[in-house]
This record gives structure tokens, sequence and C-alpha cells, in this order.
């Protein structure tokens, strides 16, 4: 079973045409997994980034003054929410009369 | 189906939550989503009944409900030459492709449901349904979607093992015979958007080919995705204007505002290239190719940032204002036949 510990979705905005194009190029970085693709300036992108990947690409993003935040800080702790949510829905459900 | 949970998320198979490998299923076994389906039908033998177009790579019924007030034959199993004669036209609705999506999956069985209980009770439905079949395809790759619930949330592909490579799975939304293989998709295996060695290589995408071909009388094709709250038209794989596009921008702008009308969630809307990228291989670029006019792919909500993991309870508020939205185009549709 894959885990997520550490996984964080970025989002981030794009200001500029060249940062645009910088963007472009992440997504075709391997492990890249694009939740929001790059679509115009202004506009956000989602970009799920593996914890292991994590410091590499905030500095590639500081670098080049490109602007972000944290949407999910640690994947894995919503995934098992979820699954603690769908397990418990599944406990009280009550089989039809 | 009164008694389904409609405001949590469900397994396609409620036992089979251990984790590990997907078994290779019996064709037509009967989990949870499945049983809800048959439990539609059962309850509404004049109204709906189930189609199975096809089977997943691993074995898993690819099954289509279609609503139609026409005399029916159950249990109806899909072929090629099963459909002689004129067909009523018809509006085809996809939902949860990409997997990991699961508000649209969801989305998609309260819509079942939804069009079972206004049938006789909203007249616009009444009077679509009146001379329109509505085909429902809820769960559109269930190999990926147990793959979700089982090995990894995050997947989106398909199941299909790609010969010499450690990668497995297609990308569905870049497997259709409309710009194949250009621009906007991956030839590499181990990306999110690899498009396969060949178009309809899948068969969860060929499945639906063969059935709209063989169908012949579909007049709207919604192919339902999320999450980045967007409309959108044909094209994907180039910037040229389709040839209906001031029908298509401006009936995705009357959609886009019956969906805000009942929560003010906002929509953009547009052609795929223009508002989202550039993509290759997509459904709705194929559909339209077909002559399917109103071909359109949906964006579901994004509220609360959570992406494919939208919590629970915003199942039914996506599934409310969206369908207002398909309401806007099937109703648009059944009034300007062509």
């Amino acid at each position: 079973k894959d885990t997520f510990v550490g996984d964080k979705v970025l989002r981030i905005i794009p200001k500029n045409e060249a940062q645009l194009s910088l963007l472009k190029e992440m997504e075709e970085m391997p492990e890249m997994d694009i939740w929001r693709g790059v679509t115009g300036v202004g506009i956000p992108v989602d970009i799920r980034v593996p914890f292991h990947q994590l410091s590499s690409v905030k500095i590639h993003l500081q670098e080049h003054d490109i602007e972000h935040s944290t949407m999910i800080e640690d994947l894995q702790v919503l995934l098992d929410e979820e699954q603690q949510e769908m397990e418990s829905s599944a406990r009280f459900a009550q089989p039809r009369n | 189906t009164d008694s389904f949970d409609y405001a949590n998320y469900h397994t396609l198979d409620e036992v089979g939550t251990q984790f590990g490998n997907a078994p290779r299923l019996k064709p037509l076994s009967q989990t949870q989503i499945y049983r809800f389906q048959d439990m539609l039908v059962a309850e509404n033998p004049s109204l709906v009944s189930k189609i199975v177009i096809g089977q997943s790579y691993q074995g898993r019924a690819l099954n289509v409900l279609k609503v139609s007030k026409a005399p029916i034959l159950r249990p109806i199993v899909f072929s090629l030459f099963s459909t002689g004669g004129t067909n009523r036209p018809a509006i085809w609705i996809d939902t949860g492709i990409h997997s990991r999506e699961w508000v649209t999956q969801a989305s998609g069985t309260w819509f079942a449901k939804k069009i079972v209980t206004d049938y006789g009770r909203d007249p616009a439905l009444t009077a679509i349904l009146d001379k329109m079949d509505i085909f429902l395809e809820i769960v559109t790759n269930p190999d990926g979607f147990y793959y979700t619930h089982n090995s990894n949330r995050m997947w989106r592909k398909t199941r299909k093992p790609t010969p010499g490579s450690s990668c497995v799975g297609v990308d569905p939304n870049r497997n259709w015979d409309a710009g194949f293989g250009e621009p906007g998709a991956s030839s590499s295996p181990c990306s999110e958007t690899y498009r396969g060695p060949t178009a309809h290589s899948e068969t969860e995408v060929k499945s639906i080919v063969d059935f709209v071909k063989a169908h012949g009388n579909i007049k709207a094709f919604l192919s339902i995705h999320s999450y980045s709250q967007m409309l959108l038209y044909p094209y994907g794989y180039t910037s040229s204007p389709a040839k209906d596009q001031a029908d298509l921008h401006n009936l995705a702008k009357k959609a886009v505002s019956e969906l805000a009308s009942l929560y003010g969630t906002y929509y953009t809307y547009g052609s795929v290239i223009n508002t989202i990228y550039q993509a290759s291989g997509i459904t709705i670029d194929w559909t339209y190719k077909q002559g399917i006019k109103y071909s359109y792919t949906f964006e579901l909500r994004d509220t609360g940032r959570y992406g494919f993991i939208l919590p629970a309870n915003q199942i039914l508020p996506t599934a409310r204002e969206t369908w207002l939205a398909l309401m806007a185009i099937m109703n648009h549709t059944f009034q300007n036949p062509y």
C-alpha cells in the first residue's frame, strides 16, 4: 500500500510567463503529481510533492521567486481521516428493515 | 436505494477492503456500487435498465444505467449487434474516469437516484425523458477505483500493465482517437498522463467507443471529473475553435450560472486548451469528432482546498449544484434538436 506520509500539496501561483514555463518544466519531473495543471498567470497550480523531494522543490521555487503556499500539510493525515470516516460510516450503517 | 447513504464515499466492494493486490474478479460480481445499480433497476423496472458495455482489464463489469421510457428488454447484455433500428436520441453522462476523483463517482450515484426521483415530478426532466434516453456510467474506471481504495488513494490511471515497463496503467482521458499522440499527453508509461500504446488501447475507453458508435444517436456527452471548478468544451489538442464554439460557450455560461445559483460556487469555462491546458486524446474531442455537438467535461468543486480528498460532507452540495448545470445542458439539448 502506498503511503503519503509527509507529502505536501503545494499551491503555486505563477506571476509571469517565465514562471509559467518553469512550472511546465516541473510538470515533467518524475514523481510530480499535478493535481491542478499549469493554466495561466495568476491561476493556481496544485502539485503533490513527495516528502523526499520537498526541500529541492521548495529551493527551486524560492530561487525563481515563485509564490507558493502549502495547501495540504501532510497528505497521509487527511487520508487517515478519510479512511476513519468511511469505516465509521460503514459501522453505523443500519441494514434496511 | 432510499436507505443508501449518499453522503458518504463507498467502495466498489465493501467486503474487500484489505490491502493487497486486486483479485481478478468474476464478471458481474455483486459489489457495493454495483449492488446500488441493481437495486435502482429493481425498484424502477419501467424506467431503468442496466447495460454491460464491456469489462475492465481486471474483469470488472463496465455498467451503464439506461434511463428510458421506451419499452425495454431485461436483462440486457449489450452487444454490437443488439441495437438494430433507430435509437432514441440520448444523453450520456460518465463519472470518475480518473479513479481518485471520488466525489465524482459519489455524485454520479446521487444523479442516478435524482433522475428516477424527479421523473414525473420535475416537468423539465420529465419532458426530456419522454423523448430522450439518459445513459449513466457511474464508475468509468473500476480497476482504478478499486486500487484507490486498497493500494494507492492517488491513482488515476487504468491498471493494465505496459509491456517492457515496470509502470502500470494508461490515462484514460488521453487514450481517445482525437489528436492522439500530439502534445498534451505523455508517451512515458510512468507518467500520470501516459496516453497508451495506441488510441483506444484501454478496454474502459474502447467499450464506450463501441457503444457510442453502435448507438449512433447520442446528442450530448457529459464526462465528469473533479476538481478545478471548470466546465470545458472541445478542443483540447488544438487551439482552432470548434465549429459550434459560440453555441457551446453560451450554453456553458448558462450552465455555470445555474450551478452557482445554489451555493455560489464559481466555475470558469471555455475550451480545454484555452481554459486548462493542451491535452490530446481526450474524451470530448473524440465525441465531438463523432458529431456529438454538446460534448462537455466538468471539473467539479474544490471547496475546502482538499483536492481529491474532498471531505464526505462536500458530496451532496457538489452533486446538487452540478445537477443544475447538467439540467441546463440536457434541457438545451432537448429543446435544440439537430
